[in-house]
């Protein structure tokens, strides 16, 4: 299982570096085990420098920086391992509109071998979707969903209020 | 392998039946603050055998059950299905369409289903294993905790590698 | 320091209940010394109760719901002692606009007695400001101050591109 | 008691020396990710006395001195000064304006200059004894902790009551 484990960290590893500089369009990633002699327990350190800046800690990086690294990490360790669905809480909300569309068109690589769940409130993400659904709490404290769109094909269809049937 | 449909009665906020049909591709989920949007991503995580009810944001696994509102009784039983096409064949059973249950009575009962007919949990987890599906660690991301995959600490990190491993 | 102690708890307790009603549009909402008879070294635990909604801990509460109960508290503690000053970075990204709504006019009520320094990618919290700096990175790597425009009373001043002169 | 200006030279991601006017009510900061907003916000906080480096996103102190970027060499040196009018006479010093200082060498010594003249930290932290000015909990409230006030426990919510007492 040694053998399993630095064949899978090598091709994370590779991807990473890959899929950072496609979202920051340039800078380096790397992913380093801090201990080579016993590679089954070493600890795993994240390091990333966004185009034109030094190297330093990801502590020091900003939000949305600290955001697309981590969205780097993610879609690298899909690669090697897609799990068939993936659900994503509003990791969108500290991106400013550049890394918006750069997350976006990330992800437009993976739809074809995962199923996305997202929840969002951008409209550049929701523009994403192949099926989307309005949840409401018209009563308070009960929730329902309101409506369901299409929005690649066909047009909004209102299911009526309650698509719970 | 993919998710067709999720059904949810009693679970958190969904006092009612609702059902959301998945497509391939992207899923985006939209609504006002407190409508429940996040609660739909605990139900998947809840339905694929979840234990925890920190990472559910409970305290006791309880608080998955609808617990009322300032109209309405809380009410005994919450449960969650989600069904499968399993048209390739890669959960290890003899169905081109699974359906696994969860339920949970106030009583601390708790029963799992597969296609209809009880199981137990630890039937759910081998349908599951190495197929991606548990409530793995980079399957769901859930809101705010995209910063905790660069955050912790490195040996924590192992976790995500050792899984896709 | 008894006395003063449980005076001021009683003071912020109390603009706790208001703010968060204005904040909610109702609900109720309340801090409670978890051990009375020894104020001085007593936890406090936040009750919040959203409109329509039972009761229920903190944790259960939804991103947005947490992020305006926890700007009832803050607003709260300034009532009763005022800090010249407040810096709030991005505090409005988890909200959706309803809410954002809320937080600019509970706002307005304080910046008569406080200066506010407010970071925000939010055209309504923008709207607010009495003087608004961009700042930007055009050389990799260094920050500067590109415009200030006074928003209130006058037309965005292009004060050319470093405004450190 | 109100800010009037805000003076950086080598904090941080602002190498070139950085001057921002503050406005009684609302001053506004945009920008896109990681352009140096937030560091900003870590200035204030420096200037006001924070010995902590994590409070400022590092692991040392040293990390808030300007540290280059391909293009250029790091310095040795970091400066903020922040300028505050007094005419209320809040601060007991006999000046209508006031003016902070905190410097920080690569060689670890640090200085502190009360309207340009050499001080201590201890002479600072008398200043603002009492004003609401230290770098106290509730009026800097850094990116992503909102959710802090809400999830620390019982006895550390106890430091924001005595602060405001
Ligand atoms: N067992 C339960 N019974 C009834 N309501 C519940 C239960 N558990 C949680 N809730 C309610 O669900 C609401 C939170 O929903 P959720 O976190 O899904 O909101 P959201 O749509 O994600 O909002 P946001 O955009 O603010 O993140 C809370 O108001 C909470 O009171
Ligand atoms: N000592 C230093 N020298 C040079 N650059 C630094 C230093 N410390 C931090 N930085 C840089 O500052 C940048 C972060 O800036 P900051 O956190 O202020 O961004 P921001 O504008 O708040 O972005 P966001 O909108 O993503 O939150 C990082 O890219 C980091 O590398
Ligand atoms: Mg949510
Ligand atoms: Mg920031």
């Amino acid at each position: 299982t040694k053998k399993m484990f630095s064949e899978t960290f090598e091709a994370i590893r590779a991807n990473f570096k890959e899929i950072y500089q496609q979202l920051f369009g340039g800078g380096k990633a790397d992913l380093v085990l801090l201990d080579e002699s016993d590679i089954l327990e070493s600890g795993i350190e994240i390091v990333a420098r966004p185009p034109g800046k030094k190297l330093q800690g990801v502590s020091l990086l900003s939000g949305g920086e600290r955001a697309m690294t981590g969205v780097a990490l993610l879609f690298a360790l899909f690669k090697v391992k897609p799990s068939p669905f993936c659900v994503l809480d509003e990791i969108d909300a500290p991106l400013d509109e550049a890394n918006i569309n750069r997350f976006v068109d990330l992800l437009a690589g993976f739809v074809s071998s995962s199923q996305f769940i997202i929840i969002t409130h951008n409209k550049r993400t929701i523009g994403m979707a192949d099926i989307l659904y309005g949840i409401t709490m018209e009563e308070s404290g009960v929730s329902r969903v309101v409506s369901v769109k299409f929005t690649k094909e066909k047009d909004a269809e209102k299911v009526g209020l309650g698509a719970s049937e | 392998m993919r998710f067709k449909r999720l059904e949810m009665i009693g679970f958190k906020s969904f006092l009612e039946r609702t059902v959301l049909d998945f497509e391939p591709g992207v899923t985006a989920i939209v609504g006002p603050n407190g409508c429940g949007k996040s609660n739909i991503s605990d139900a998947i995580r809840w339905v694929l055998g979840e234990q925890r009810a920190r990472s559910l944001r409970g305290t006791k696994m309880e608080d998955v059950i609808f617990n009322g509102t300032t109209e309405r009784e809380p009410i005994g039983m919450a449960e969650v299905s989600l069904t499968m096409s399993n048209a390739d064949g890669v959960l290890p059973i003899d169905y081109t369409e699974v359906t696994v249950t969860r339920q949970l009575f106030r009583s601390g009962e708790s029963r799992y289903l597969l296609n209809r007919n009880p199981c137990r949990l630890k039937d759910i987890n081998e349908l599951f294993m190495n197929t991606g599906l548990g409530a793995s660690e980079y399957s769901i991301i859930e809101q705010g905790k995209m910063d905790v995959i660069l955050s912790s600490r490195p040996e924590e990190r192992r976790a995500l590698f050792e899984e896709a491993a």
